[in-house]
């Protein structure tokens, strides 16, 4: 099915500047100062992105809940992780403590969400 | 994913991508949508890294992530990551790196490093071409000179290829999605072809922001999991993104 209209187009023109359906907003710019210690690099921009973080998290618990219903995935997770941040290279495990804290989501998630690359491999 | 590093005919370096992500987990029936993309696009930042008031580089990211998928140092080299499947995948790396083998890059730290430490365009390819990684990757790599462009294909301990934009063989643009370029995409995600059939038809001379946008626009390389376009001109030091919707009908992937 995917080779075939509505699912295949004919190559788009016109569609820049960007509008339309396919659009759905700007980015908005951020400054992050490597001057600044890695604890607090990320801060303010984590101060306005909070909630959508968390919900991403709370997202990402449900799955792992719904991989393995008895939520011990969620607890291993809360408990291992954290132990684990001293061992990234420098800044991450810092700007990571950072985003953490910011964000009052527990590390272990934080780093979850850092990982997921890696996880989502498989 | 799908990215695109393309030259126009005077020499200048394009860098384009989709950032696709989310499949399989979750998908909202009633909104006919993958949940986490979704959640993902309200958490899409461009952060310009600063050192001693001066950029340092640019990046398209997702705040909270402090590794990156998509950036550009401007003026020497751009640089995007595509997700690559294996079954040696990265959750061996993890379960090793757990266990003490801690000789594997994470590939965002990676591609984060090299943004911010790397200071040529060969440089960056050498580090992410010889880096021991943790998962497999495509790192699809820009310069700012007429034939600097280049798709890594990382196994975890090994670079399995890099291919290489060659103007003298008429290979103006590299493009690559999520699949191994010498081998064919998954039939029922490709978006490779229609992707470069687009790429051929505008042709060399019409590359520019405008054309590369077009591209990424058509189903299905836009697609359900389109979080963001980021579309990055090394020698101008641009770097522009935008949220994308793919509003039905419209493929899953």
């Amino acid at each position: 099915a995917q080779d075939v209209p509505p699912y295949t187009e004919d190559c788009r023109s016109g569609t820049y500047p960007p509008s339309g359906p396919t659009y759905k907003g700007p980015v908005p710019w951020y400054t992050v100062n490597l001057d600044q210690a890695p604890y607090e690099r990320w801060q303010s921009m984590i101060k306005d992105k909070k909630e959508p973080l968390n919900d991403v998290i709370q997202h990402i618990k449900k799955l792992a809940n719904f991989v393995i219903p008895s939520g011990k995935l969620i607890v291993l997770v809360d408990a291992l992780l954290p132990g684990l941040i001293g061992k990234l290279p420098y800044p991450f495990g810092e700007e990571i403590k950072g985003v953490a804290d910011a964000a009052e989501t527990p590390l272990g998630e934080i780093l979850l969400f850092n990982i997921f690359y890696e996880v989502f491999t498989v | 994913c799908t990215s695109v590093v393309a030259e126009d005919s005077s020499g200048k370096l394009y860098h384009a991508r989709n950032l696709d992500f989310g499949l399989f987990l979750g998908w909202d029936v009633k909104n006919s949508s993958w949940m986490i993309t979704e959640l993902l696009r309200p958490l899409v930042v461009n952060v310009n890294f600063v050192r001693n008031n001066k950029t340092v580089f640019m990046s398209t990211s997702f705040a909270g992530y402090v590794g990156m998928l998509t950036g550009m140092k401007p003026g020497i080299f751009t640089l995007t990551m595509n997700e690559r499947f294996s079954l040696d995948g990265g959750y061996i790396g993890v379960i090793e790196w757990i266990l003490g083998d801690r000789d594997g890059s994470w590939m965002s730290f990676l591609t984060r490093s090299v943004l911010e430490n790397a200071t040529s365009y060969d440089e960056a390819k050498a580090l992410l071409s010889k880096t021991q990684i943790l998962a497999p990757a495509y790192f699809i790599l820009g310069g700012n000179k007429s034939g600097d462009a280049c798709v890594i294909t990382r196994s975890r301990k090994s670079c399995l290829d890099i291919w290489e934009l060659d103007t003298k063989d008429d290979r103006w643009y590299v493009l690559e999605t999520n699949y191994d370029h010498w081998k064919p995409p998954l039939p029922i995600d490709n978006r490779r072809d229609p992707a470069k059939k687009c790429m051929n038809r505008t042709g060399q001379k019409n590359i520019s922001f405008t054309t590369m946008y077009d591209v990424l626009s058509t189903k299905p390389v836009l697609n359900k999991l389109t979080t963001y376009t980021a579309l990055m001109s090394v020698s101008d030091g641009k770097l522009e993104a935008y949220l994308r919707d793919c509003p039905d009908p419209c493929v899953p992937w």
